[in-house]
């Protein structure tokens, strides 16, 4: 869960 | 997105045109660090191999691939362009990167959120992009002069990433349980590794003096 919303940002 | 993050990308994409423009103009990489260079081009090509199997939003495609080419375009010129190639100061660069690499590809092993191939290589590159400015920063301590378009360019790198820390906080009020410590410590990292640089930055700009470095 943790890992995916960190690669919303460039 | 909110308003601090988009700063903070417009920051690092405009950073980016910045040394290409100044590359382009004055036909002279004096100044400028392939190392540096050639690390960011690591950092996104590990980063961004999410491009192959998840799609975010266009924005975050586009702004991924602009960062790709434009870390490629710049590299390409300071190897392959016949004259400005020629002004790339390769004595002087001359920052081990291994050590570099390394120590962030054994954190990335031991830190990650996950024991998969693309989210260690995420994590490396995330360790990574918080120290690659260091070479460029020691070439600088180096030649002592920095240029205005050099400077400029990375006290804009440096700025892209306070509004990102910026970013997390506004994050961290707004999004429900919204948490990440590996992105948060490298990111207040790589923000503290250009403090020395903005106090002599601001020093100049306040002065209305050329930027210079101590001995």
């Amino acid at each position: 869960e943790e890992a995916s919303a960190a690669h919303d940002e460039l | 997105m909110n308003i601090f993050r988009l700063a903070g990308d417009m920051t690092h994409l405009l950073s980016i045109i910045v040394l290409l423009l100044k590359i382009q103009a004055t036909k002279s990489c004096a100044g400028v660090s392939l190392k540096t260079q050639e690390l960011y081009a690591v950092v996104f090509v590990t980063r961004y191999l999410d491009l192959f199997y998840s799609f975010i939003s266009l924005y975050n495609t586009v702004m991924k691939i602009i960062f790709l080419l434009t870390a490629f375009t710049i590299i390409w010129y300071m190897r392959k362009h016949k004259v400005v190639c020629q002004t790339y100061d390769k004595e002087q660069d001359t920052f081990r990167v291994l050590f570099l690499i390394v120590p962030c590809f054994v954190l990335a092993l031991l830190v990650n959120h996950e024991m998969s191939v693309t989210e260690v290589l995420w994590t490396f590159s995330i360790y990574l992009e918080a120290v690659a400015i260091l070479p460029q920063l020691v070439l600088l301590q180096r030649t002592k002069n920095v240029d205005n378009l050099t400077g400029n360019y990375i006290f804009m790198l440096g700025s892209y990433r306070a509004l990102y820390l910026v970013n997390w906080v506004y994050r961290y009020f707004t999004e429900l349980g919204y948490r990440q410590w590996i992105v948060w410590v490298s990111g207040t990292v790589q923000t503290c590794v250009y403090l020395d640089f903005f106090y002599y930055y601001v020093q100049a700009w306040r002065n209305n003096e050329r930027m210079k470095l101590p001995g």
